[in-house]
């Protein structure tokens, strides 16, 4: 039996928010240490991976591995009757072909539960092995939403340049062109606010703009996003949970 | 003109 106890139903909506414009439905695999998703899109470009450890619960147990097709979109509007500030505890019987959710709220004495057919669903899974990074950008994720935002006015592609000291954003297209630089900051009042820019190796990689707007939906998860590339390589995209995390890999585009 | 690559080329199906 799986039960899992979010302090705040907020947390789960965020991450639903964060994935459910990138794949529609996904297998949910819960363990003894927590739930783990891969996902990847249809068209193949960019790959989800989800990390809820056991940690980030309020109150967690799973006494077998149970794997939960789940359809977002559906997952979805269910976990939006309930308020951000009500425990939400997600329930299932080994085997099971339901989904339970239920939501607590925290001053009046209410319980709402519903429950969420499951899916069979058979994925594509890859092999993410652990790659080599040359290039960790960190920064704040509000203002890497409004550069990926900014800059898809002017093109359907990103391009990422990393030197020593400074990343380059930028974008060329019919109506113009723009460019935004950050350079390495430690704010000690508001370390939210740091950037960080670690180089092995420079970096010239372009994004395709509609993929990374997707991925900036998952801003409100964390403060900081964390950006690490490799030359001719997938970018990865990774927004820390209290425990755990949510990551893109991003195929880069490249030159014909 | 850029060309869109796909994860398989990197990761491959498991």
């Amino acid at each position: 039996m799986l039960e899992g106890k979010f302090e705040e139903a907020s947390l789960l909506k965020k991450i639903v928010e964060a994935m459910k414009d990138c794949v529609s439905s996904c297998n949910f695999n819960c363990t003894e240490n927590g739930i783990s998703v891969q996902a990847v899109d249809n068209s193949r470009v960019l790959l989800i991976s989800l990390l809820i450890e056991k940690d980030t619960f309020e109150e967690y147990r799973c006494d077998r591995n149970i794997t939960l097709g789940i359809g977002l979109g559906s997952f979805s509007k269910i976990i939006g009757n309930g308020a951000n500030s009500d425990y939400l505890t997600i329930q299932a019987e080994d085997d099971a072909d339901t989904l339970g959710i239920i939501f607590e709220d925290k001053v009046k004495d209410k319980i709402s539960e519903y429950n969420l057919k499951l899916l069979d669903i058979d994925a594509d899974l890859l092999e993410v092995d652990a790659m080599e990074t040359d290039a960790t950008i960190t920064l704040p994720s509000a203002d890497f939403a409004k550069i990926c935002k900014d800059m898809k006015t002017l093109s359907e592609s990103l391009q990422i340049t990393v030197t020593k000291d400074s990343a380059k954003f930028q974008s060329a297209g019919e109506i113009g062109s723009g460019s935004v630089v950050i350079k390495p900051k430690t704010d000690i009042d508001h370390p939210e606010e740091s950037i960080t820019i670690s180089l092995d190796k420079p970096i010239d990689l372009s994004f395709g703009s509609k993929y990374l707007s997707d991925i900036i939906k998952a801003t409100s998860l964390s403060q900081k996003v964390t950006i690490k590339l490799t030359e001719d390589s997938p970018g990865v995209f990774e927004y820390k949970l209290p425990s755990g995390y949510l990551r893109f890999y991003l195929a880069p585009k490249f030159d014909e | 003109g850029e060309q869109q690559w796909s994860l398989l080329p990197f990761f491959g199906l498991l």
